[in-house]
């Protein structure tokens, strides 16, 4: 698969998705 | 061309030899009882701390020490009354502390087992209730979810050294049943589950935060997840499928490697990892470690594949004393440690 498959890839994504959750 | 060795055991291997199971040790528990698990747990004998092999019966749990040239010998034996055994929960950088799983079908208490100064055995209960989904983790932490819908709860038990004392934190709910616990190696505040919605939900464990909750597919129904890594932005997923149906030509894949970016939740198979032509079964136990899948099947056999070669490479068929019944991969080495319900625990150096 390719990143076209699976959206943008992000490396800080935990650090991202800890700040977007909710608390 | 296959290579097939002598009893006990039957091993066969691939051409290549890329993987190998050899025998080196045997230990047999005399209990009457019918055995359900294995595992090893570091604990300190006689002053000195060292790997030990830990077997369950169905009431008793007992600690065995290793001498020289690949025996065992049996030092501790906790006894269980009324509720039996059903799995050890190994804390894998625990010393002197490993939990348990009572129950009849479902798993109804966690015990904590360990040892008091005066070395008395002692046991303590952690959780009660319907319990649907435990791990232990690095850091002598301990995740179980229970409840069912409408009071479904996940909490992470972290414990004291000498097992005293624990704390609980709560990790959100995401309010559905919760199926298997996996560690995510590379990412270590990072927990993953899967849901019997086929759902892959990741928590935060330093915040409890419950960071995405990610629909696989219909064709991934009620899977058990055993491993996950963090790679480049992407999380690698190793799952099996208990319930999964059987294609008569080919099987099914006994596991399975996925891929998701957390990020969009969007996924991909990687790779199944299935049964060489001839062998048949359904996925009955199993555990990943590092790179190595390990499996009991329906048939009785153990299969054991190499994630990244992406094939198995090596098959225990059963023995003149029957199946196998469970199978787990040693903490410290690569040893298989391979298990029959008469109370047989193989030792084979892969």
């Amino acid at each position: 698969c390719s990143e076209s498959d699976l959206g943008p890839i992000s490396l800080n994504w935990f650090q991202e998705l800890t700040s977007e959750a909710p608390p | 061309q296959t290579k097939v060795a002598e009893h006990p055991g039957e091993i066969w291997c691939d051409s290549l030899k890329l993987g190998n199971l050899q025998l080196v040790s045997k230990l047999k528990n005399p209990s009457d009882s019918c055995s359900v698990d294995v595992s090893t747990v570091w604990w300190e004998v006689t002053g000195c701390k060292e790997s030990c092999i830990i077997t369950a019966c169905e009431f008793t749990v007992s600690l065995w020490k290793s001498l020289d040239n690949w025996q065992w010998r049996k030092v501790y034996t906790w006894h269980f009354t009324e509720i039996p055994v059903l799995q050890i929960i190994p804390l894998w950088d625990a010393c002197n502390l490993v939990c348990v799983a009572l129950g009849h079908l479902e798993i109804r208490e966690i015990r904590l087992l360990f040892c008091s100064d005066d070395e008395c055995l002692k046991q303590s209960l952690v959780k009660s209730g319907n319990i649907k989904a435990v791990l232990g983790l690095r850091h002598k932490r301990l995740v179980c979810s229970n409840g069912t819908l409408h009071d479904h709860q996940v909490d992470l038990m972290t414990f004291s050294g000498s097992g005293r004392s624990k704390e609980k934190q709560t990790l959100m709910s995401p309010e559905e049943t919760i199926l298997a616990f996996a560690e995510v190696q590379g990412m270590q505040d990072a927990l993953l589950g899967t849901t019997l919605m086929s759902n892959i939900v990741i928590w935060n464990l330093k915040t409890g935060q419950l960071l995405k909750k990610m629909q696989i597919g219909n064709s991934y129904q009620a899977s058990i997840c055993h491993k996950a890594y963090s790679d480049m932005g992407l999380l690698f997923v190793v799952l099996s499928h208990p319930h999964g149906k059987e294609i008569e030509s080919m099987g099914s894949p006994i596991f399975q490697l996925i891929v998701i970016n957390p990020k969009t939740a969007l996924s991909a198979d990687v790779r199944p990892y299935s049964l060489p032509q001839g062998h048949t079964g359904r996925f009955l136990d199993g555990e990943v470690k590092d790179t190595l899948a390990a499996a009991v099947l329906t048939s009785g056999t153990i299969a054991v594949w190499d994630l990244f070669l992406g094939h198995c490479t090596a098959l225990l068929l059963p023995n003149s004393d029957g199946n196998w019944s469970f199978v787990k991969w040693s903490g410290t080495d690569s040893c298989l440690l391979a298990g029959q319900k008469n109370g047989n625990v193989f030792v084979y150096s892969y």
